[in-house]
């Protein structure tokens, strides 16, 4: 009965790693809203995460990252794939069932550490996966003397002349506010990109059907804009486009939401310390053949709630 | 495209990476 008593209070706030895979940004929005609806929240790394949420049958290449992904879950954990907006609720619930029910977790904890021999080799096989942990330890002047384990730099290569490691550090497919399927291979030094790739996995972009009503845009600017100002660490003006968003979803028409729209795009160009942060960010050469020539991040920031603003008022 | 992407990141961190990819409509 206790067990049972823990369970339920357990689940009433889960954590949910979403996963989209490409061409389902609708179904990955869908859950978001339902997450709020039920006072859960986005889990931001798989070790935070409860629930492992895919959005979208994931193709073959996206599968083996998932595995990974969801071997590093702590357990309890319970996974789910949605395809239909229509199955969330449904989903979700069943994940939570699972999260409270004692016996499933225990057998479920007792699989996994069969299935890696012994539960000491799992740990090991939980390691290997953070390439970053490696590079940084084992090789870095080895033939220096290394105070208290801090290795020396050698002489060498990087931007400052320092001999230092290059560590193969992948961004993606699966981060937060991140677009779905893309992987971006970066060769770091220190914390410094020296170079990258970017490559999409499966399908890659828009394999989504885009509808090009108001309503539709307005969804997709403000949903672009309410991931860039989280991961710029203004989560109160993220929250609330992704209010907006919501709002859209739910409501149908983009009408409503040229009102709150334009207060939150004149709070954002009287934000300081945004502008601040943002100005000069990755700006983009002005011979460049693309409509994004010549801005830089937070004239894109400005950019997506200015077409969401317009969209909403009919334009 | 993935050539500009690559050509933004060079010279910066991963936290700065990820806000220049999130300001593209991918």
């Amino acid at each position: 009965g206790l067990k049972n008593i823990l369970g339920r209070l357990a689940t009433t706030r889960c954590h949910v790693l979403i996963v989209e895979t490409p061409g389902h940004a609708s179904v990955r929005m869908a859950v978001e809203q339902d997450l709020v609806e039920r006072g859960w929240v986005p889990a931001l790394s798989p070790a935070d995460a409860d629930i492992l949420c895919l959005c979208g049958e994931p193709a073959a290449d996206l599968a083996g990252v998932l595995d990974r992904i969801w071997d590093e879950l702590p357990s309890p954990r319970a996974r789910t794939t949605v395809v239909a907006a229509a199955d969330i609720d449904g989903a979700l619930t069943a994940c939570a069932r699972e999260l409270a029910d004692p016996e499933r977790q225990a057998s479920q904890a007792g699989a996994r550490n069969n299935d890696a021999g012994s539960p000491d080799s799992g740990d090991h096989g939980q390691m290997d996966d953070g390439d970053m942990d490696h590079g940084s330890m084992d090789h870095g002047g080895m033939d220096m003397p290394m105070p208290d384990g801090i290795a020396l730099a050698g002489q060498g290569s990087d931007r400052d002349g320092l001999d230092l490691d290059e560590l193969q550090v992948p961004l993606g497919p699966v981060l937060p506010a991140w677009p779905a399927g893309l992987v971006l291979r970066c060769t770091l030094q220190g914390d410094v990109v020296m170079s990258a790739q970017a490559e999409w996995l499966s399908t890659g972009p828009g394999a989504e059907a885009t509808v090009a009503d108001s309503r539709a845009v307005v969804v997709h600017q403000t949903d672009l804009a309410s991931r860039l100002l989280r991961l710029a660490g203004s989560t109160d003006a993220a929250g609330r486009m992704e209010r907006i968003r919501n709002q859209a979803l739910a409501s149908g028409s983009a009408a409503a939401s040229h009102g709150p729209l334009t207060a939150e795009l004149s709070r954002l160009k009287r934000s300081f310390l945004l502008r601040r942060s943002l100005r000069g960010v990755g700006r983009v050469g002005t011979d460049a053949p693309r409509p994004e020539a010549g801005t830089d991040v937070w004239d894109r920031l400005l950019g997506m709630v200015e077409a969401a603003v317009s969209a909403a008022a009919g334009v | 495209d993935a050539a500009l992407l690559a050509d933004l990141a060079a010279g910066l961190e991963l936290g700065t990476v990820r806000l220049i990819v999130a300001s593209f409509d991918l």
